[in-house]
């Protein structure tokens, strides 16, 4: 299976 | 204070309705260059980065740049309110609790206001790396909305894969399996009807079709949707609204176990 990634683990925040 | 004005409050409109099933608050950041929202789902799969520029609007002020916190279904609702052809103004004091939409019918004989009360919103910027990207596609936007919309009655992911053959869309579900194949085609005449692929390297990537579904919703915005894929990174699925600005959906990708 695939898990969902949470987009703020590809953008940092600032 | 703040003030905008678009003489294609349809835009407006259309807008709204793209954002408010995948967002149900977020901060409309106002400044001297433009409006600005950044907002996640509430699953945070998912990122919508709004630009609308200054020149873009028949007016524009901004004495001090603002957070407006936006509930979008209420939004909408006084969004209904105007006409097609309306003309809308935004409207704020510095640091008002209320955001005033203005309505002028095109030939100026119905004018109403209502006001919408803004809210406190904690909001985390997110920063968003400019980069390259492995495939750009240019496409119209109607073939974008029929391939989510088809496959999402297949299955519940697909996987998008970007070859020098075209870019291939691929779903599986209880019902069996569906493919869907678009080639580079610069034929037609107008620009918005062509697909154009710009490869850098072979990509492909897992998303899930719910989303991406519901980021057709801005169909009506732009004739050509872009998207861009680039290896364990989000999909980014952009609308360009004429010389207003453009709405930028991001996603994160289904990553294997």
């Amino acid at each position: 299976g695939a898990t969902q990634a949470k987009i703020s683990s590809f953008f940092g925040g600032k | 204070m703040f003030e905008a004005r678009i003489t294609q409050g349809a835009v407006l409109k259309k807008l709204v309705e793209a954002l408010k099933e995948l967002v149900t608050e977020g901060n409309f950041d106002v400044s001297s260059t433009g409006l600005q929202l950044q907002a996640m789902d509430s699953s945070h799969v998912c990122l919508v980065s709004l630009a609308l520029r200054e020149d873009g609007f028949e007016h524009f002020r901004c004495d001090r740049n603002m957070a407006m916190g936006i509930h979008f279904q209420n939004l909408s609702k006084i969004l209904k309110c105007a006409g097609n052809e309306d003309t809308i103004t935004l409207k704020a004091e510095d640091n008002a609790d209320q955001l005033t939409l203005m309505f002028e019918s095109s030939n100026q004989d119905r004018i109403s206001d209502f006001d919408l009360k803004l809210m406190s919103i904690e909001s985390e910027h997110l920063g968003i790396p400019d980069q390259e990207y492995s495939a750009e596609i240019k496409m119209p936007s109607s073939e974008y909305q029929r391939i989510v919309r088809d496959l999402t009655s297949i299955g519940d992911t697909v996987l998008i894969s970007a070859t020098k053959e075209g870019i291939k869309f691929s779903t599986s579900g209880d019902v069996g399996t569906a493919n869907v194949t678009l080639r580079h085609n610069t034929t037609p005449e107008k620009p918005e009807e062509q697909t154009i692929i710009d490869l850098k390297e072979p990509v492909a990537l897992t998303f899930a079709l719910r989303y991406l579904n519901n980021f057709a919703k801005a169909t009506p915005l732009a004739p050509v949707v872009k998207l861009s894929l680039t290896k364990d990174l989000p999909i980014v699925v952009e609308y360009q609204i004429g010389e207003l600005g453009a709405v930028k959906f991001y996603l994160a990708p289904k990553i294997d176990d």
